[in-house]
Order: structure tokens, then sequence, then C-alpha cells
């Protein structure tokens, strides 16, 4: 027999249920949904085997396409072709809304790229919010790092500028650059964003999310994206490179948030928080993601 | 009548002259649509129009009105009976109190907790009859937190107690007692670290200061753009300390915050209070009505 849309209707719902429980945005659960039914509507059902898990099956498949990156998302290579080639330092912008954890992610990354012998700038470029500067100079005296920061109050723009120059002055393979959160929809803030990435033409653009937030993820990044794409007044606007899905150990099994930011950027997730401290940055397994989803 | 009679025939054929299954049926998916895209946990979800019908089925239909619009006008009551029927004050001990109210500030990392603090601070000294407050930095961790608590408290003129990095909080927060009732606080608003519930350790200390001075207000302090996870964090909160009260930030974003029926219906505690921006003048009470119609978009 072949799978009809009568077949499949009751099934397909039950999964797109079971997605949203998961935290996946609900119109991207619907949309993955209904792209698995159309993919099997029409097929023959192998004897034996269920509507259920012939659906289960080609879930499985379209999430794991979905979660595993196009390319490799691993940095190191890139910044060393940067270094040797263009013998500048490799420029990392983190972005997002508040609170999500762009500052501690920052200081991760910088331990991360540390073990593997790079030498690290931090830009403290959040000059706005109470205990922003402080708070990356414990982690610079921490991990032994230079922090180039000009206070508070100044343009952020061009205090990542001068960080850049500074990096390269002291010959460092990476300037990390911290940015202070801003919502989505604040137009000052999100054209101020816009400037420094259009004035420094950084390497990677990083987007912080946290694995907590609801449908609001689909709107952050795409937001993000759109005002980075309207802001800048270049031809060929940088939009974002990454996601770093940050406190993926406070949701339980409940990692959805991975699948909507994906799908709305269409970009990978290169770094998964899974903690306060500098060894909790992981690579995102793709498996156990579809796993926690599906089960 | 005639014309009369002929329409209500056709109302009682049509069935709609009582809300039924059927006439409810598109609304009833328009609701959970809508309740499920502003972030309300899918439990919370299903229960909530599982007991609205169970009551709404049957109910004549109001003249002039379409039932599946009735449907959603009971569910809007029903939210907002459910977000509380008025604003809840914070709490206030009598003038004549021995020793400060004492309000405690918990909740996952990044919620707003520290801003929420100097937040409260500010709305407590513009009171009608303003109130002497003093803040008290307990969170021993997070990098520069304490400086973050201080710079916070000098814009709004608001002493901080610390006692650095190196004292227990359950300590930080005795002492601050202590101190407050020798230079004449009436209030003292305790900053704690973000913390998650699987975290032994760290609720283990949470209990330890509550226990250290008996809080007359333990506000759970969430993040507006939670999604399912909500009503998990919200219960593990309660059951570890025993909430009275929430304080729902970053609602000046646009995410519609079903967060806080999550919270309310879970808990069964008031939202006292929603963060509408990042400076420290933008804490605003609850508004449960406010808050059921954005819910429902
Ligand atoms: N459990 C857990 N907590 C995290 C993780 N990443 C960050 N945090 C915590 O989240 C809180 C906020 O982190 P920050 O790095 O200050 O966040 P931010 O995005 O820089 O915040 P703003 O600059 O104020 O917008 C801190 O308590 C961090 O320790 C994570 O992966 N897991
Ligand atoms: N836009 C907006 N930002 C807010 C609001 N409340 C807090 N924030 C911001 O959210 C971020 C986190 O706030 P904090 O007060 O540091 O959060 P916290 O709960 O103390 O964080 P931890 O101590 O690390 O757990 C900061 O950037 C704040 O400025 C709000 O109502 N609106
Ligand atoms: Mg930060
Ligand atoms: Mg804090």
């Amino acid at each position: 027999s072949s799978l009809s849309k009568e077949d499949l209707e009751p099934v397909l719902q039950q999964f797109k249920t079971t997605l949203i429980g998961k935290n996946v945005a609900q119109n991207i659960a619907e949309k993955i949904v209904q792209s698995v039914g159309a993919s099997v509507e029409g097929k023959r059902l192998e004897s034996m085997k269920s509507v259920k898990s012939a659906v289960r099956e080609a879930l499985h498949d379209a999430l794991t396409r979905l979660l595993t990156p196009k390319q490799s998302t691993e940095v190191l290579a890139d910044i060393e072709k940067v270094n040797a080639i263009e013998r500048r330092p490799f420029v990392i912008v983190v972005c997002g809304v508040n609170g999500v954890g762009k500052s501690t992610s920052l200081a991760k990354t910088c331990f991360y790229l540390q073990k593997h012998g790079k030498k690290v700038l931090i830009a403290a470029c959040d000059t706005f919010r109470a205990g922003a500067v402080e708070q990356l100079k414990t982690h610079a005296a921490c991990l032994n790092v230079e922090l180039y920061h000009q206070g508070y109050g100044k343009d952020a723009a061009t205090v990542a500028k001068e960080a850049v120059r500074r990096g390269t002055e002291i010959g460092v393979d990476v300037v990390l650059v911290d940015t202070a959160g801003r919502m989505q929809h604040n137009e000052p803030l999100m054209r101020a964003l816009a400037k420094l990435v259009s004035v420094n033409q950084p390497d990677r653009i990083f987007f912080v999310g946290e694995a907590l937030v609801g449908n609001d993820a689909v709107d952050q990044l795409s937001s993000f994206n759109k005002a980075l794409m309207d802001f800048q007044k270049v031809p060929n606007p940088r939009l974002i490179d990454g996601i770093i899905l940050t406190k993926f150990d406070t949701i339980d099994d409940k990692v959805g948030a991975a699948v909507s930011m994906v799908y709305t950027t269409g970009q990978p997730i290169v770094f998964v928080g899974v903690g306060q401290t500098y060894y909790d940055l992981r690579k995102v397994s793709t498996s156990v993601l579809v796993n926690a989803l599906l089960r | 009548s005639l014309a009369g009679q002929m329409s209500e025939t056709m109302r009682k054929l049509q069935g709609s002259d009582k809300l039924t299954e059927k006439n409810v049926e598109s609304s009833v998916k328009e609701v959970r649509r809508a309740l499920l895209d502003a972030d309300v946990n899918l439990k919370v979800v299903n229960s909530l129009i599982k007991d609205v019908k169970a009551r709404a089925l049957g109910e004549k239909v109001l003249e002039g009105v379409k039932p599946g619009q009735q449907f959603i006008k009971i569910i809007y009551d029903e939210l907002a009976r459910i977000m509380g029927s008025e604003a809840t004050p914070l709490a206030r001990k009598d003038a004549s109190a021995e020793s400060p109210t004492v309000i405690l500030l918990a909740g996952l990392q990044g919620a707003g907790k520290t801003t929420a603090a100097a937040k409260l601070a500010l709305y407590c000294k513009s009171e009608a009859k303003p109130r002497r407050v003093l803040l008290c930095a307990c969170d021993v961790y997070r990098p520069a937190a304490i400086e973050q608590l201080k710079t916070l408290g000098a814009s709004i003129d608001t002493e901080v107690f610390a006692m650095g990095t190196d004292v227990e909080p359950e300590r930080i927060a005795r002492e601050a007692i202590s101190y407050a009732k020798k230079n004449k606080f009436d209030t003292v608003i305790v900053d704690t670290a973000g913390r998650q519930v699987i975290d032994t350790k760290l609720m283990a200390e949470l209990k330890r200061v509550k226990n250290s001075v008996t809080p007359d207000e333990i506000l759970l302090v969430v993040d507006a753009m939670t999604g399912q996870e909500a009503a998990n964090l919200t219960r593990a909160f309660n059951d570890a300390v025993g909430i009275t009260g929430a304080i729902l930030t970053k609602l000046d974003g646009d995410t519609r915050g079903g967060a806080a029926l999550s919270v309310k219906q879970v808990s069964g505690r008031p939202i006292k209070f929603v963060g509408v921006g990042e400076k420290v003048e933008k804490l605003e009470p609850f508004y449960p009505e406010r808050m059921a119609s954005r819910i429902l978009g």
C-alpha cells in the first residue's frame, strides 16, 4: 500500500506536537513536518513497517540534514589562513539580545583558541551596561590575555577599530569583540551594531542565542540579519555567519531552539555553551540533538 | 415576528444557539495556535483549553455574537482571571516592625535579577511613602557581579552592602540585615547568583540564604522570552524554595510573553512587576488584563 494524505495527517500532527513540546518554534515545526509529509506521500509502505515509523525515519533524516553544517565550522583553519596570507588578526564579533551569554561565550572562545596556541586580544565593545568592562577585565586576568577597552560611553565601532589596530600592532592571531545586548527591534541599537560591523568588516559574526528561548528565536535571528542587511551602507553587507547556542545545560532535552535558529538563518551552530566555566564550550553533536528531539 | 421566528429556527438548526464542540472547533484551533506562538507551555495550553471547553460548551450563545467569537472571549476572560484580578503589591512590613522587609531575588542565569534589584530599589524609594532601601550583593560567583550592583546602586543613590566574593552568601545576607537595622533601612533587596534547579549545591545555598534572613518576598525573575522550559523551571524553584511572586523581564522586546501564564499557572503566585527596558526606571507593575491580550495576540 502507498502512504496517503489521510494516513499521514494524524501522524504528522503528532510529530508536530512533539517538536513544539521540545521548544521548536511553532511555524518551523509546522514547515518541517509538512515537508516530511510531502516527501513520503505516495511512497510504498515497507511490509511490517507502521506509518508512524516511516514518518519518524523521514523526520530523523530531515532534521539530521538541517542540523548538519554545510561546511566545516572549525574556525582554526580560517584563522591560520588569514594570519598567514593577509598578515592580520582574525576578527570575531559576538552579538545577540540581553543576557544570553555573549561575554561568557567570548571568554570561553578565548580559552579554546589559546588551548590551540592562538594569541588573542579581547575588545570591550559593550560600552554601556553596568559592570560590562569589569566583567571582561576579570576574565582577561584569569585567561592571562590583554583586554582592550576605553571604558564606558565611547562609540563601540570606534573602540573596535582601535582594538583591531592594537591587535595588529602586538601581532595577535585573533581579536574577539564583545558587544552590548540589544533587543532586535531597537532601531538605534541595531544601527549601532550594523555600523560596528561595516566599519570593522569582521571575519566572523557569531549570533549568541540561548537554548531557553521560545518562538522569539526566529524573530531575533531574522531581525538581526535584516538589520545588518538594511543598516550597513555597503554593497555586500556582512551577515551572521554562525550561532553560539548557550545554556544548553539548562533545558533538559528541550533542544528545539537549535532547530529554530538553524532553520531561520541557514547558518550552523558553531559552539554550544554547556555551563559557566571556560571548559563548558562544545561542538554540537547533530545525532545528540536529533535523538533528543524525537524521543 | 415571523422573521424573528425564522432566524431563531435557523439558529437552532445550525446549532448556533448553544456553544458546541463543532461551532467552536476553528476558534479552538486559533486559540491553541496563538497560545503556542506566545510560548505558553504545551501542557498548560492543553489543560486550559480542556477546562474552558468543559465549562463553556452548552452555554447559550449571546445575541449578535458568533459562537467562535464568544469562545475566544471566554478564553480571554479566563486568561485574565488566571493572571490575577488586579496588581499585587510588593511586601512591606509595618513602619513599627523590628526588622526590615526582606526581598530575595532568584532565577536562572541572565534573567535580569541584578538589574531588577536596582529597579525595585528605585521603585521602593519612589513610593508615596518612600522606603529606605539597602541593596545586598550575594552573587559571589559571576565576574564583577558586585561591581555591577554597586554601579547600579550609585546611579540611584542607593547603598549596596557587599562583603566581597570570599564570604558565604548566607552570611552576607545576615550581616546586611544587621547593618540595615543599625542604620534604619526599612527594606533590604538581596541579589543572588543565577542558578539552575538541577544544581544541588547552589539550590542548597539558596535555601541557606532564605533560612538565614526569612524573606518577606521571594521573587522568581523570569525572562519573558523563555520558551517551553518556563513551566518546569517555575515548578522546580517553587518546590525548592517556595516563591511568593515573580518579575517578568525584557517585555520591551516583541515576545508575547506566554511564560507569564506558565509561571502563574504552575506556581499559583502572582507576577508583581515587569521589566520593560534596560534602564533602572524601566519597571512597571504587572497588569493582568494587558498581559492576557498580549499573550492572545
Ligand atoms: N548555565 C549556563 N549559564 C551560562 C552559559 N553561558 C552563559 N551563562 C551565564 O549566563 C549569565 C549571562 O552571561 P553573560 O555572558 O553576562 O551574558 P551577555 O549576553 O554578555 O549579557 P549582556 O551583556 O548583559 O547582554 C551569566 O551568569 C553566565 O555565567 C551556559 O552555557 N550555561
Ligand atoms: N531590554 C531589557 N533588558 C533587560 C531587562 N532587564 C534586564 N535586562 C538586561 O539583561 C541583561 C542581563 O541582566 P542581569 O541583571 O545582569 O541578569 P542576571 O539575572 O543578574 O544575570 P546573572 O547574575 O548572570 O544570572 C543585561 O544586559 C540587562 O541590562 C529588561 O527589562 N529589558
Ligand atoms: Mg555581556
Ligand atoms: Mg546578576
